[in-house]
């Protein structure tokens, strides 16, 4: 899985 | 930004605005569980850490303050303004039950084992199980009045529209969150129960809703 390299959802 | 999870975001904000005008303008939390509310302000308190420390947008800034917000001030109408409404005896669901597996599986399962990734990774599981006290309520008390359900509609909606966007940003930016997908799957499961008593019985009208 690609992992978010931020969490840019709420 | 896709429409699906702007969607979800007005469908999320729509659903606690519901909840706290019902609480504030019937100057009553019967029916209401606290400790969902209480674990969703814990949900918006362990994911919106970075909201100092990352700036990913206006938008993103401003809804993590409003949840923020809100969600405590929900918790205040409920606990503190109209405490001698709180009916305590029907929300008796032992949150222990979620809370411990919750923080089993952040520590086992996570991005990375920081102190923002484990609280992140918290937040997302917890959510997918903060409705449960509720739901229990509603079982317990064999019925919901109509308000109510149009609260926990809007709730299970937002994050079934999240799926919706979980799937739009996989093919548009190969985008996948497996953390964000497995347990907003679960959290959406949970609600198909809800859904179907909700579109058969409140769309015909009913007042109230009465779970099996």
């Amino acid at each position: 899985s690609v992992e978010p390299l931020r969490h840019d959802e709420l | 930004m896709n429409v699906f999870r702007l969607a979800g975001d007005v469908s999320h904000l729509v659903a606690i605005i519901i909840l706290l005008l019902k609480i504030w303008r019937s100057r009553s939390c019967a029916g209401i569980s606290g400790k969902s509310q209480l674990l969703f302000a814990l949900v918006f308190t362990t994911r919106y850490l970075d909201l100092f420390t990352v700036y990913i947008s206006a938008y993103n800034t401003i809804m993590k303050v409003v949840f923020l917000a809100l969600s405590y001030a929900t918790v205040y109408l409920i606990y503190m303004r109209f405490r001698n409404t709180y009916d305590s005896e029907n929300d008796s669901f032992r949150v222990e039950f979620l809370l411990v597996p919750v923080i089993g599986l952040s520590f086992l399962e996570h991005y990375a084992f920081t102190p923002m990734e484990v609280l992140w990774t918290f937040s997302i599981f917890l959510e997918a199980v903060a409705i449960m006290p509720q739901l229990f309520m509603i079982t317990k008390t064999g019925e919901a009045e109509s308000i109510t359900t149009h609260y926990l509609f809007f709730l299970g909606l937002y994050r079934a529209l999240y799926i919706a966007n979980w799937v739009w940003r996989y093919h548009t930016e190969g985008f996948f969150d497996q953390i964000a997908v497995v347990s907003g799957v679960v959290q959406t499961i949970f609600y198909c129960d809800f859904f179907y008593l909700y579109v058969t019985k409140v769309v015909q009208g009913r007042s109230k809703m009465s779970l099996p």
